[in-house]
């Protein structure tokens, strides 16, 4: 079964076009495995990406070297799918 | 105590055994007006079931489907919800009741049973079907890609490994195919609706092209009738307009294949997000997401049998 210990979850807020374009540029480095939660589209939404967590390093130097506001959505995404299947496992009891 | 549909626990996330046993009791609680129907099999072999709330022969149609994209657990759960709900408010609520008296509604509560079931077993984040690429080490095709609009055009990928990647062909999928099939067989359905998590939009065609559809205004305007009232609940907000101005050109999608085979009332929710979980939802907002949309879905089934065509 696949595990995403460490994973994050990052909401970026675009602050322009040019942003949005840098963001959609992201997604097609192919190496750093990024899952596009909500696409970069429009300024005015968020931008939600989960990050490996080996890449997380490399992504948030991205992030913070174009200045690109950010925060963390999800600290450690498999913590929240153990929430949820113990939850499942407790609603199936 | 013999299940039945009534006790059945709403409120939390299930197995796809589990949400099949429980389409079974709806059908069977109900039986007067509800019938199970499988409408094709899954790329593994799991059937697929639409339920069909019926008081007539020879009735339009409105098509409503969850789950498209199999992470998007609270999508599932709302459809089965929304199934409860049409099936019980039939006879007591005067809208429903009205409804059912002069079109039938066909609910998909799981259109991508493969994918359900390996985002619970493999893999929470998968998104795909699970067919074989053929050359490729990668599976599964994303089904919103794959539908007979703009096919191959900008917004889908190529790459069997990408997250969207469109098939080798236009309803290569069978579970595409399946829903396809009965829509164009069937020939009267009237509406068409595409249930998905979690960006709060209403979008309606075009994704495949960046020009508003011929009946942009009308659909607009039910659109955000919708949004007003699902927002009247909880507060909720959400952005009605085309896929593409609202999200980013893509092509395959399933409401415009529906929008250009001329079923007017072609829609796609993105349901509620708490800004915190994304495609993992606490349990505690499947039934606060589920209460809202069905006050949105009631706008747009309300104008679909108000305004036949």
């Amino acid at each position: 079964e696949r595990t995403f210990i460490g994973d994050q979850v990052l909401r970026i807020k675009a602050k322009s076009y040019d942003e949005i374009n840098q963001l959609q540029a992201l997604e097609t480095l192919a190496h750093l495995q990024l899952d596009f939660w909500a696409e970069p589209h429009n300024p005015d939404i968020p931008v939600d990406i989960r990050v490996p967590f080996e890449n997380l390093q490399s992504v948030k130097v991205y992030l913070e070297s174009n200045n690109f506001e950010y925060s963390i959505m999800i600290e450690d995404l498999q913590k929240v799918i153990d929430e949820e299947k113990q939850e499942m496992e407790m609603n199936a009891r | 105590k013999e299940r039945n549909s009534g006790t059945f626990n709403y409120g939390a996330y299930h197995s796809l055994d589990t949400l099949y046993n429980t389409i079974s009791s709806i059908a069977q609680d109900y039986s007067s007006l509800v019938t199970r129907q499988q409408i094709g099999t899954s790329y593994e072999g799991r059937p697929i079931y639409v339920l069909k709330f019926s008081t007539g022969t020879n009735r339009p149609g409105i098509w409503v489907d969850a789950g498209i994209h199999a992470r998007e657990w609270v999508t599932q759960a709302t459809a089965l919800w929304t199934a409860h709900k049409l099936a019980s408010d039939y006879g007591k609520d005067a809208s429903v009741t009205s409804l059912l008296n002069s079109h039938d509604v066909f609910l998909l509560v799981v259109t991508n049973p493969d994918g359900y079931v390996y985002s619970h077993s493999a893999d929470r984040m998968w998104r795909k079907t699970r067919s074989v690429n053929s050359g490729s080490r990668c599976y599964g095709v994303d089904p919103n890609r794959n539908w007979d609009a703009g096919f191959g055009g900008p917004g889908a990928s190529s790459d069997p490994c990408s997250d969207t990647y469109r098939g080798p062909r236009a309803e290569s999928e069978v579970e595409v195919k399946a829903v396809a099939d009965f829509i164009r067989a069937h020939g009267r359905i009237k509406g068409f609706i595409s249930i998905h998590s979690y960006s709060q939009y209403l979008l309606i065609p075009y994704g495949y092209k960046c020009t508003n559809p011929a009946d942009y205004t009308e659909l607009m305007n039910v659109g955000r009738a919708a949004t007003s009232s699902l927002s009247s609940l909880y507060g909720t907000k959400y952005t009605v307009g085309t896929i593409c101005t609202t999200i980013y050109q893509s092509s395959g999608g399933s409401i415009d294949w529906t929008y250009d085979l001329g079923i007017k009332y072609s829609f796609a929710f993105e349901l509620r997000d708490t800004g915190r979980y994304g495609f993992l939802l606490p349990t505690t907002q499947i039934l606060p997401t589920a209460q809202e949309t069905w006050l949105g879905l009631k706008k747009i089934v309300e104008h679909i049998r108000d305004n036949p065509y």
